[in-house]
């Protein structure tokens, strides 16, 4: 009796790209794409089985917790969606993703970094998004401090920043400040992604492109 | 406590939305 398993591997998801392509658009090699898959196969259907990462599916991902907000998870979900159709296809993550890796241009990773920041998307960090953020951190941390404390904080960040004095930080004065403070783009590499194809050991069985090097 | 020395950027990176690791545990 012939059987077609609809959920079968080889059945390509809903915005499936050539692996070949993406690895020559990122610093990930075929290999590291197809481990990367795996990943995405498995965060793609965690709640709703579409083969799309849904915001529900990163957040269950990140805090084990599909109904946690975070103003700096749905940040960067939506930098994820490219397409802003509320969903991460899989040359979205790995595209994004490859901003995370260890090899990738740091030119990126800032330019990244100041996107998460400017939240209305403006082209500019302003203060009171600043000021926001800081809020938002404050509100799921147990860190306890008086407003008085936050407004030095902001304000003096901003004096160090906004070196043209103008009430907002553009993508210059960000570049340089983080030139001095490189600790702000830490975040911006996830060592793991060095190891993807040690965690996903499951893909070389079905590899079909072999990578170049 | 040296609350002048501190940066709000930094403040802001230690929010858990920033820490990408859950994407690949349990795997």
């Amino acid at each position: 009796m012939g059987c077609f398993c609809s959920t079968s591997k080889n059945v390509k998801t809903p915005g499936y790209e050539d692996p070949t392509i993406l690895a020559s658009e990122t610093p990930f090699t075929v290999s590291e794409v197809e481990a990367l898959y795996e990943l995405f196969l498995k965060l793609s259907n965690s709640i709703i089985e579409d083969g799309l990462i849904h915001k529900e599916e990163f957040q269950l991902a990140l805090f084990r917790n599909e109904n946690e907000k975070n103003l700096f998870a749905d940040r960067i979900f939506d930098l994820f969606d490219v397409k802003r159709n509320g969903v991460i296809e899989f040359g979205e993550f790995v595209r994004s993703l490859g901003v995370f890796h260890p090899n990738a241009a740091l030119e990126d990773k800032i330019a990244f970094a100041f996107r998460l920041y400017d939240l209305r998307q403006t082209g500019y960090i302003e203060r009171e998004e600043l000021k926001e953020m800081v809020l938002a951190l404050l509100h799921e941390s147990d860190l306890v401090l008086s407003d008085d404390m936050i407004e030095a904080i902001v304000d003096k960040t901003f004096k160090d920043a906004d070196t043209k004095d103008d009430g907002r930080i553009d993508q210059d004065e960000w570049k340089a400040f983080v030139s001095q403070h490189p600790s702000l783009i830490k975040n911006m590499t996830l060592p793991y992604l060095k190891d993807i194809t040690l965690a996903f050991p499951s893909f070389i069985a079905r590899t079909e492109v072999e990578d170049s090097e | 406590k040296p609350c002048n020395n501190l940066n709000a950027f930094d403040i802001i990176s230690f929010s858990s939305g920033f820490d990408l690791s859950g994407l690949f545990e349990d795997t």
